[in-house]
């Protein structure tokens, strides 16, 4: 409760007219900036000790870490770029099921995509625009957005992706067409 | 070099000026194009209201007319299985992505705008602005937090006889998730979905407009004591964010896509990356 308490307080400040239309002086828009920023912290903190409680496997599930990239909306996360497996776990917040499509920066050239069924699902990778590639305090070294489809996340529930970068021989060998999901 | 992106519902592409056009045969042939324009902030020493500069508080355009940006940039079009992009450039400091993907009924503008240029000292404010061949008749609509949509009229207010003194900003309504516009004539409808709140208007048939971004060099003298000009990394703030921008028919179930939209846009899921380094498929599974 102490975690989602910063949110609380923070949703209290700022009800303010200030905070909702952006008429405060810099220092405190600033302000409102970290106080949020430590608010979604420490939810993503929350949310990673769910998800790892929700985990079927109890004895190593204490070992897997569930990071949060707040700057995915100019491509960059250090997790999925210094990787070369992780795993992508949506958490659908609405009360209906959604798909949806993902996309996370990489550095690599080719990846393969997993359910939790085993199917491999259709992937393809886009250039990150040089526009992008140049905003200022931006930190990545990601040159591409990797794509999927995440298919019908339950409703307040979540759906887990394993990702791996192919290796050169590997994508050699997998030229054949993926089948197409039904 | 691919002139043409849209899958099989849109034909997009860039003009020689840097607007997007955008045909779509296949929804009864509504033609739209999308441009960033801005206007320049008013300066004055706040003396008289006639004075009053743009800032914080209130936005006004010391012009009657959004002014174009020059085109100096480029575009390129990808395309593959899951999604077809546009890359447009504008110039420096502005650009965007226009995405369609495949099964998708909609278009995804993810714009990026800043460090906004006043080396020439004027203060500007960005739109981008969406003209279509509806007729809406000086009718718009804007939603109310989220909730029920608001029928607008241009230069006009439901309850008082108005003498508009800002042609522009008197015009200018608060958009939370949505702002929409029909044809009366041929039961069409449109409609902007947007990631944030943002103010937004449609000063001409046809048109609607959504302001993304701003900075200004003078307060606006109602309390704040400082201009409208916030910067990041010892520059001028950069932004992005993204439209949604959908049409059809004007019918229910056009109104229940906009509405799936809309939520979509605004409960995406949180995602989360763990590494798993030296766990083999299997293992995880």
């Amino acid at each position: 409760n102490k975690k989602i308490n910063k949110f609380r307080e923070a949703m209290g400040i700022m009800q303010h007219h200030d905070a909702v239309t952006g008429t405060e002086k810099q220092h405190v828009a600033n302000d409102y900036s970290r106080i949020l920023s430590n608010s979604m912290r420490d939810g993503n903190e929350l949310c990673s000790d769910n998800l790892r409680n929700m985990m079927k496997k109890k004895e190593n599930s204490d070992s897997v870490e569930f990071h949060s990239c707040l700057q995915l909306n100019i491509s960059s996360c250090e997790h999925t770029e210094n990787n070369k497996n992780f795993v992508v776990t949506l958490y659908n917040p609405a009360s209906q099921s959604l798909s949806t499509y993902v996309r996370v920066p990489v550095k690599g050239a080719s990846y393969s995509v997993k359910d939790y069924l085993g199917k491999e699902l259709v992937t393809q990778l886009v250039p990150i625009p040089a526009s992008v590639s140049k905003i200022p305090g931006r930190q990545s070294l990601a040159v591409h957005d990797l794509i999927f489809l995440a298919r019908e996340i339950p409703a307040l529930g979540y759906q887990s992706y394993y990702v791996s970068e192919k290796t050169q021989e590997e994508e050699i060998q997998s030229d054949e067409p993926i089948e197409e999901n039904q | 070099s691919v002139l043409f992106m849209g899958g099989d519902t849109y034909d997009i592409s860039v003009d020689p000026s840097g607007r997007v056009v955008m045909q779509s045969m296949a929804k009864e042939g509504i033609r739209m194009t999308q441009a960033f324009q801005f206007y320049k902030g008013a300066e004055g020493n706040n003396m008289v209201f006639s004075n009053r500069s743009s800032g914080a508080y209130i936005f006004r355009p010391n012009v009657t007319r959004s002014i174009d940006f020059t085109y100096t940039g480029k575009f390129k079009i990808f395309k593959g299985p899951l999604v077809e992009e546009l890359h447009l450039t504008i110039n420096e400091w502005v650009s965007e992505v226009v995405r369609v993907y495949a099964g998708e009924d909609r278009i995804e503008f993810s714009w990026l705008i800043g460090p906004i240029d006043v080396n020439d000292k004027i203060g500007k404010e960005i739109i981008t602005k969406y003209t279509t061949n509806l007729e809406s008749s000086g009718e718009f609509y804007t939603d109310s937090n989220g909730r029920e949509m608001l029928k607008r009229q241009r230069n006009k207010r439901p309850t008082w006889n108005l003498h508009l003194q800002e042609p522009v900003a008197g015009n200018y309504y608060p958009v939370t998730t949505k702002i929409s516009m029909k044809d009366g004539v041929r039961q069409l409808r449109l409609a902007v979905l947007t990631d944030r709140a943002q103010g937004g208007a449609s000063l001409e048939d046809g048109e609607i407009e959504l302001m993304v971004h701003r900075r200004l060099l003078k307060d606006d003298a109602f309390g704040v004591e400082e201009a409208l000009n916030e910067t990041a990394y010892g520059t001028g703030l950069v932004a992005r964010g993204e439209h949604t921008v959908i049409f059809g028919s004007d019918s229910n179930e056009f109104r229940l896509h906009e509405k799936k939209e809309a939520t979509r846009l605004a409960l995406r899921p949180w995602i989360f990356i763990s590494p798993v380094e030296n766990i083999s498929y299997d293992d995880w599974k």
